[in-house]
């Protein structure tokens, strides 16, 4: 479903280039469960955003279900974005004056669910990552992990069929990880896609299909 | 060298109340070497900061070389922070407007260093966590992981004496990890006082004396 063909990222500072990737080339299918680690720095969440539309390549081809991604238009962009890939992001990327309810209603405004049904994903969304008892908190008002969590939940309020999650247990104590994970396992039992960048091997392990990123390129893909 | 006596720290949220820290008592030696850990949620980054004197206690009693923090004036905090203790949090918190170098710059602005010596202080902290080659990037154009490493070098250049670092890893690949917890190995070998929030056990057992927290107290002190 994701084609991501010869792809490089090239910031230029000064006279400095940094090839943040460099001609990278992966397929991604249906139902794959792929982890990504590698050094800190080796590229990983700008594959990942990428992958997300959240970023666009320097060089290379991006193909979206055989569409390319360079040649769609804003609307076809959004709805990607918004309905068909779930993004959990390295730095949770919270909106600092929205209770955590109202973060993981967010994405759900586009949708052509009614307020009463909104709330209710909204809840449940909580609810799965066990944050019920904080719904009316605002980040500032969270711990780190708790924070990690609404990012979770926000990434999944609207049943995408895509999740991307970049280090999405970085934040939290080895119980709380286990529980993602395991709710992970469900989401691509139920035939979902799932790309999670970590730096552990237990997470990584989980995975059915294994990469590894180092200096910007793809050194393993098992 | 620090003494914390019975503190609690609760937040009113409307008409819930929200104990971070209820009762917590601990008592910190010179060349300690402490890792704490604990469910997300469970009061650890309330309680560093509060060691670090940048949150006040609700209840009970901190005292800093047997002074009690309290009744202490603006300057003598000031020193405490900026030349007694080095923080490492865990969202980095850093400048984003400054670059790599700046930024870890920015703690020995208050020290009686020139210019050129604030420079070298600062590279060599980048060069110790392995950045030499991101001095001018801003964290923007830095990946999550070196974002962490550049906080970490901020809080040693100062050289503190007491080094609080909260999830100093959680960030990192494991090798990077590895280097950076050798080098607080280091440290504490050269005397200094650590104390480490971790969520991860391979870093929890190189400390020397291990605390656990549960809903805002102390369970484990060993
Ligand atoms: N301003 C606030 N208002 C209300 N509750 C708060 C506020 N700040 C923190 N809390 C609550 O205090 C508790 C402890 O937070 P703390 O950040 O110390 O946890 P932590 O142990 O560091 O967790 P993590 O491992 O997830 O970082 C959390 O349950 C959090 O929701
Ligand atoms: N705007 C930018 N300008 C210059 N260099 C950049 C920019 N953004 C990222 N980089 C560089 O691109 C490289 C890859 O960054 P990326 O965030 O993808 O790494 P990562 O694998 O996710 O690392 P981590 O595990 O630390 O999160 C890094 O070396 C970083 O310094
Ligand atoms: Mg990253
Ligand atoms: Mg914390």
């Amino acid at each position: 479903i994701i084609a991501i063909d010869s792809i490089s990222k090239i910031y230029h500072l000064g006279d400095n280039v940094v090839k943040a990737l460099d001609d990278v080339s992966i397929s991604i299918y249906e139902n794959d469960f792929i982890s990504i680690m590698g050094p800190s720095g080796s590229g990983k969440s700008t594959l990942m955003n990428i992958i997300g539309c959240l970023d666009v390549p320097t060089k290379g081809v991006y193909k979206f279900s055989n569409e390319l991604i360079s040649e769609m238009n804003d609307s076809q962009l959004a709805n990607i974005r918004n309905e068909k890939i779930g993004f959990v992001f390295q730095t949770f990327n919270l909106l600092p004056k929205l209770t955590s309810l109202q973060n993981v209603e967010v994405p759900l405004i586009y949708s052509p669910l009614g307020r009463t049904e909104r709330l209710q994903r909204a809840e449940e969304a909580l609810r799965i990552v066990g944050l019920s008892d904080r719904m009316a908190h605002k980040p500032s008002e969270l711990s780190g992990g708790q924070r990690q969590r609404v990012a979770i939940a926000r990434a999944l309020a609207n049943k995408p069929s895509i999740i991307l999650a970049d280090e999405p247990t970085g934040n939290l104590d080895s119980k709380s990880g286990v529980e993602i994970l395991n709710f992970f396992d469900e989401l691509h039992k139920a035939g979902n896609t799932l790309i999670i960048v970590t730096h552990e091997e237990s997470v990584a392990k989980r995975a059915k299909r294994r990469v590894e990123l180092f200096d910007g390129k793809i050194v393993v893909d098992e």
